[in-house]
């Protein structure tokens, strides 16, 4: 790429040797903001169709990429806002407290969070779940409220700390986006722990409902509909790399 | 006041006029032998020649391109040249062993998004701004 001029053709061009080849691939992670290659666990050959939150994540990617050219321009996805990072989380831990008629029944999925980088402002985090058309609840309003679990207690009930609450027809089929942003203040205080959410579901009664008879699929669902979470952030300015 | 170059060997070319001789209009500094102004080049970087696109979901690869040629006296406007660029290249004319030519490079970057899987399996969407060159220039 320099000024002088081109070797005569028919010259020899020298080939990257491997270590050189390595070192060139360490130098473009490294620009990418990567500390080594990922490593990515191939999903069995049955399981390879496409799951949810690739899924929705390539949408945001198409989105994202029209609006490269031009960072001037507003985003044309709203969701984006100015997040110039998405992730998504789908690796959790389901758990379901259906248990008599007198407890609240609730659905909680806890996330591992050690793979958010640190430095980076959260502008929104979403919790997405399907929702199928309920069966046995015909007709009927439901309201969905989000919390985070801040503490669990061995005697009592967990400290929960609300996030969202939508109202929908239990006939509805659809994403469910949930609003967690409130929820990502307290990742910075507490990176070590996963992230609980637990969902209650409930009549226009005040009854409990179990969220998998109001038709919210968890991890159980295809892979197309298993729920995730997506964070958004803003990437603080970059440290200076270190000199090579 | 000019500085004394370190480091700098005299450039053995044939398109510098002389310290005292300015170059006229009918002079072909601008181009001379051949040599391309100042502008923008093909360079894509491929992922799937990285052998990455097991980890990569998109794109394969994107076009980055580089700049190459020519900042030489007299700056046309599609150099996209500075004012010190012009004023240096001027005095490159006079003085070529102690003032360099202005360098062709960058004048305008924009970013490129990469959808990728960690090694968690999570699916990261990641913008990453000045990655591509959109115009080059003498500066």
């Amino acid at each position: 790429g320099g000024p002088g001029p081109r070797p005569p053709p028919g010259c020899p061009q020298r080939r990257l040797g491997a270590r050189e080849r390595r070192d060139m691939q360490r130098e473009i992670l490294a620009v990418l903001g990567l500390p080594g290659r990922p490593r990515p666990r191939a999903p069995p050959a049955a399981s390879r169709l496409p799951a949810s939150a690739p899924l929705f994540m390539l949408d945001l990617y198409r989105a994202m990429a029209s609006d490269d050219d031009d960072d001037d321009a507003g985003p044309p996805e709203r969701r984006l806002g100015r997040a110039d990072l998405v992730m998504s989380f789908v690796n959790m831990v389901e758990r379901d407290h259906v248990l008599g008629r007198q407890e609240p029944h609730w659905k909680e999925f806890l996330f591992d969070l050690t793979q958010i980088p640190a430095g980076e402002a959260v502008t929104a985090a979403e919790f997405r779940i399907y929702k199928e058309p309920s069966t046995q609840l015909v007709n009927r309003t439901l309201h969905v409220s989000t919390f985070q679990v801040v503490q669990e207690h061995s005697n009592r009930e967990s400290d929960l700390f609300f996030l969202d609450l939508q109202t929908l027809q239990a006939g509805d089929e659809g994403w469910l986006v949930l609003d967690v942003t409130a929820a990502s203040d307290r990742w910075l205080l507490s990176r070590h722990k996963d992230l609980g959410l637990r969902l209650y579901v409930e009549t226009e009664d005040g009854l409990s409902v179990d969220p998998g008879r109001a038709g919210l699929l968890g991890q159980r669902a295809p892979r197309s509909r298993r729920p995730f979470m997506v964070t958004f952030f803003r990437a603080s300015p970059s440290p200076g790399r270190a000199p090579r | 006041a000019l500085r004394p170059l370190k480091r700098r060997q005299p450039k053995r070319t044939n398109e510098l006029p002389q310290p005292n001789k300015l170059p006229g209009i009918f002079d072909a500094v601008h181009g001379s032998n051949g040599r391309q102004v100042c502008r923008r080049h093909e360079l894509y970087v491929s992922f799937r020649d990285l052998g990455w696109l097991d980890w990569v979901i998109a794109p394969q690869g994107y076009s980055a391109y580089y700049c190459e040629g020519e900042c030489s006296f007299p700056l046309d406007s599609c150099m996209n040249a500075t004012n010190h660029a012009i004023l240096q290249s001027l005095v490159h004319l006079m003085k070529p062993d102690a003032v360099p030519k202005a360098c062709c490079a960058p004048t305008k970057l924009s970013a490129t998004s990469v959808l990728y899987y960690d090694s968690s399996n999570n699916v990261i969407l990641r913008k990453h701004r000045n990655m591509v060159v959109k115009a080059c220039g003498c500066h």
